[in-house]
């Protein structure tokens, strides 16, 4: 299935940004709107239904600083508990792979070893260490990703990868499950006489109550 | 589940970042509630590049920081907020502001207590005014407060002050929380606990029968 960018974030509408009033802007570009950051969005056969995309990637074009936070739920997906270790060993990262449509949670070792598989693939493709590329899943719990379909759409995905708007707006799409609406948002501001920008996508819509640590 | 993906040009260091991340998560994604329910794969992955040019952030009191601190906030909160308006089923925002507690921390389990609430969401989805419902849920926060200081106002309408039920415009009242649905507006529940500088803000929406319906069909 070949599926571009501009047309992923056609599938559903964009959702209203309530920010709070600041000494800041909001601008265009969601996750790429910062220097250095590219972002894409393609279908790559994840989903049970339909062909909304699927499969998302943000990578930096340096080695960037990382944080995370990440569910207190003993029952943690096996990509939360790949980041927490990555995020142990090292302060950098240079890519986020996401997708939708499996959530690899409660997947036990099996599932465990299908994130390692995609970070190592993706982070061949993207020509990175594999501790570099970081991995969240979304959607049904008790199922592992499928990883077949996955691993094919990776070299697709990378090529798709683009500093634009629309590269993050795909990005946005294709994190999506039951959300009737992608959330994207950017501000540019100064800090320290500087204008610096910062983005952010996000999806949710039920199983919300995060406490995150 | 929620998930996210932040990124900043900022130049800041791994530590300072770490922390400015958590207390982002804490003001915003932490504040949000749709159905009570945590999920196994919550994350939010935050990536600086540092490619802006700005000076390195190296302490966490610095006004670099604390600017940069205010910037994040508000994107973790605009993008939180839009899950919550996104909440399924929802017809409705639900913004709960809490002031006067001892400290923020105290003010956002209150805030979150309210938001949380299955009666005080059916009560928004309902269309009433239930300003019992939202003392209660004020009340089984954990958090101790007075109760003859405990204010409860719904949008502009005083609905409770020291403690005490006014009388109020309950056509007028139900009609804000009926054209909030309408439009997928905002319903702001404003709640004042105490004389304390601490205040924070928690995010839900309204519990409808469409809850239900979506969950009872998409399995997990």
């Amino acid at each position: 299935v070949s599926l571009s960018t501009s047309e992923s974030s056609n599938y559903i509408p964009a959702a209203p940004i309530l920010l709070p009033q600041g000494p800041w802007k909001q601008i265009p570009g969601g996750v790429t709107a910062a220097e250095g950051f590219r972002a894409a969005g393609i279908y790559g056969g994840l989903r049970a239904k339909g062909e909304k995309p699927d499969l998302a990637l943000v990578t930096c074009d340096v080695d960037a600083t990382s944080a995370g936070a990440f569910t207190t739920n003993v029952v943690a997906a096996a990509p939360v508990v790949y980041c927490k270790k990555s995020l142990d060993v090292s302060e950098t990262a240079r890519a986020v792979l996401i997708n939708a449509g499996q959530a690899n949670a409660a997947t036990g070792v099996a599932g465990y070893q299908d994130v390692i598989e995609c970070a190592n693939t993706a982070a061949k493709l993207l020509h990175m260490k594999p501790e570099d590329v970081l991995v969240e899943s979304t959607g049904v719990i008790g199922q592992r990703i499928k990883k077949e379909a996955l691993l094919n759409s990776l070299p697709r995905l990378v090529t798709s990868l683009s500093p634009s708007t629309e590269g993050a707006d795909s990005a946005a799409v294709a994190i999506t499950t039951t959300d009737l609406v992608s959330k994207s948002v950017a501000v540019e501001s100064q800090v320290g006489g500087t204008t610096v920008r910062i983005g952010g996508m996000a999806k949710g819509s039920g199983m919300i109550h995060p406490n995150m640590a | 589940t929620m998930l996210s993906v932040i990124t900043t040009d900022a130049l800041v260091q791994s530590h300072v970042w770490r922390k400015m991340v958590q207390i982002a998560v804490n003001r915003s994604f932490n504040q949000i509630t749709v159905d009570g329910d945590t999920s196994t794969n919550d994350t939010v992955i935050a990536l600086a590049s540092g490619l802006s040019g700005s000076t390195r952030i190296s302490s966490t009191n610095c006004y670099e920081a604390i600017q940069l601190q205010t910037c994040l906030d508000a994107v973790m909160q605009g993008l939180a907020k839009a899950i919550a308006w996104d909440g399924e089923g929802a017809t409705c925002l639900i913004e709960v502001m809490v002031a006067g507690a001892g400290s923020e921390t105290e003010a956002a389990k209150i805030a979150r207590s309210v938001a949380s609430s299955s009666l005080v969401k059916a009560a928004v989805y309902g269309r009433d005014p239930n300003w019992g419902r939202i003392a209660a849920a004020a009340g089984y926060a954990g958090i101790s407060f007075h109760p003859n200081k405990l204010r409860i106002s719904l949008g502009d309408i005083l609905l409770m002050d020291s403690g005490q039920p006014l009388p109020f415009d309950r056509a007028a009242a139900s009609n804000f929380l009926r054209k909030a649905g309408e439009t997928h507006g905002t319903v702001g529940i404003h709640i004042s606990v105490g004389d304390g500088s601490g205040s924070a803000q928690a995010w839900g929406c309204d519990l409808s029968y469409d809850y239900v319906k979506i969950n009872a069909e998409y399995t997990t």
